[in-house]
């Protein structure tokens, strides 16, 4: 594993922290998408099917229970916690979620690399995974007030994009026929929609300044 | 191995 591999998986770590640590202490979601946790665990639900039938190593089979366990618990807390799914901002999360998850299947049944069940959910945790932050942006755009947590939680969650990206260009250029063009597309997407994120995002830290989004 | 065998990424 490269480096710019652990540094990936480190930040998508600290990133589903950084939103435990929010809804755990402060006993608050405010900011957070709903929509946007349910995808993820959507995704990681699909895409870890074969947990125990597939072995890759101590670290990968970690890393996926941990990853599992937080998205549910995430969504779990949003939708049943007493005190934290009072602080959902259902009103400005509006996404039409549901409307992404079928074309998303559908890709995964007509683009995959072999027509099997695991490798179409595979896929399709690939095509869902690159669009599942998109409730979130949305509702951080209609958020006046964005609290400094939430904000990190989507900086650090792109930074595991980009990074993955590094660790592939890696990967190419040092393993022999490491070529997976349906990560690497539905990758560089997923990262491109972080772009006016971190535009503001870093601009709001350079000046000093509160996040805020333009509509 | 079959390409799921060889997916070693979360």
């Amino acid at each position: 594993m490269n480096l710019f591999r652990l540094a990936g998986d480190m930040t998508h770590l600290v990133s589903v922290v950084v939103l435990l640590l929010k809804i755990h202490t402060i006993k608050s979601c405010a900011g957070v998408s709903l929509k946007t946790q349910e995808l993820y665990a959507l995704v990681f639900a699909a895409r870890y099917l074969d947990l125990f039938v597939h072995f890759v190593s101590l670290y990968n089979t970690v890393m996926k229970l941990v990853f599992l366990a937080s998205s549910f618990t995430i969504v779990w807390y949003m939708r049943r916690h007493k005190i934290v799914r009072r602080t959902y901002d259902k009103e400005h999360d509006t996404f039409r979620h549901h409307f992404i998850v079928l074309p998303c299947l559908v890709l995964g049944l007509l683009l995959n690399e072999k027509f099997t069940f695991r490798e179409v959910m595979w896929a399709f945790s690939i095509y869902l995974e690159a669009v599942a932050i998109l409730p979130q942006l949305v509702l951080l755009q209609r958020t006046r007030n964005i609290d400094n947590l939430t904000a990190q939680y989507v900086f650090f969650l792109g930074a595991y994009r980009v990074l993955y990206i590094f660790n592939w260009i890696y990967r190419y250029f040092t393993e022999p026929h490491f070529v997976h063009w349906i990560s690497w597309i539905a990758g560089i997407v997923q990262t491109l929609l972080y772009g006016d994120f971190f535009y503001y995002y870093i601009l709001s830290w350079k000046n000093n300044v509160k996040l805020e989004l333009p509509a | 191995k079959d390409a799921f065998e060889k997916k070693d990424e979360l």
